[in-house]
């Protein structure tokens, strides 16, 4: 475990943190789409398939663990929980999973290191990582006003992703060569997605204006 | 010499 890992995997505990509290304490959902975080619930649940089965660390068990509660209750608290449900504004989060999860799976069939049940779904978990976020995205521009915590969880999210790159090419120097080319391009995919929102983050924070994303 | 990618990673 190197220092840009660890401060990955801080950053995206942080981003889940900062979406439960939005919806815990202010009962509120407004402006987080409700098909990312399914897409989330989907890739955490084919990606650990081996939680049980392969044990790397208390840490890993642990941390996989949570990612696999939190996403989950948090789809649940937007469709179930009598008041945050009622701030989820459905018509306006209208992208429709079907065109991230199929060409993921026939993606994952076609392209991986090893065709097995289990290898094969994680990395369909890679790929539909990469793009999860782009409901969220969409969201967020129809979105007049980006309330403060859901700027910050997007924000949070892309550095996750920037950290793993760093934890990446910390990794290549530092350990035996493995194959990963795989997760290498996912997560660079994924990253770049990102690029938009950092630029108008980053305006907004300089000008100290309300994030807003242009139509 | 390459090897196949160990899954330990979140």
């Amino acid at each position: 475990m190197n220092i840009f890992r660890l401060a990955g995997d801080m950053t995206h505990l942080f981003s889940v943190l900062v979406l439960l509290l939005k919806i815990h304490t202010i009962k509120s959902c407004a402006g987080i789409s409700l098909k990312t975080q399914e897409l989330y619930a989907l890739v955490f649940t084919t990606r650990y398939l081996d939680i049980f089965t392969d044990f790397i660390s208390l840490y890993n068990t642990v941390m996989k663990l949570i990612f696999l509660g939190s996403s989950f209750s948090i789809v649940w608290y937007i469709r179930r929980h009598k008041i945050v449900r009622r701030s989820y504004d459905k018509d306006q989060d209208t992208f429709r999973h079907y065109f991230l999860v199929i060409p993921c799976l026939v993606l994952a069939v076609f392209i991986n290191h090893k065709f097995t049940f289990k290898e094969v779904m994680w990395t369909f978990s890679l790929y539909l990582e990469a793009v999860a976020i782009l409901p969220q995205l969409v969201l967020l521009q129809r979105t007049r006003n980006i309330d403060n915590l859901t700027g910050q969880y997007v924000f949070l999210l892309g550095a996750y992703r920037a950290l793993y790159i760093l934890n990446w090419i910390y990794r290549h120097f530092t350990e035996p060569h493995y194959v990963h080319w795989i997760t290498w391009i996912a997560g660079v995919v994924q990253t770049l997605l990102y690029a938009d929102f950092f630029y108008y983050y980053f305006q907004s924070w300089k000008n100290n204006e309300k994030l807003q994303l242009p139509a | 010499k390459k090897q196949p990618q160990p899954h330990d990673e979140l």
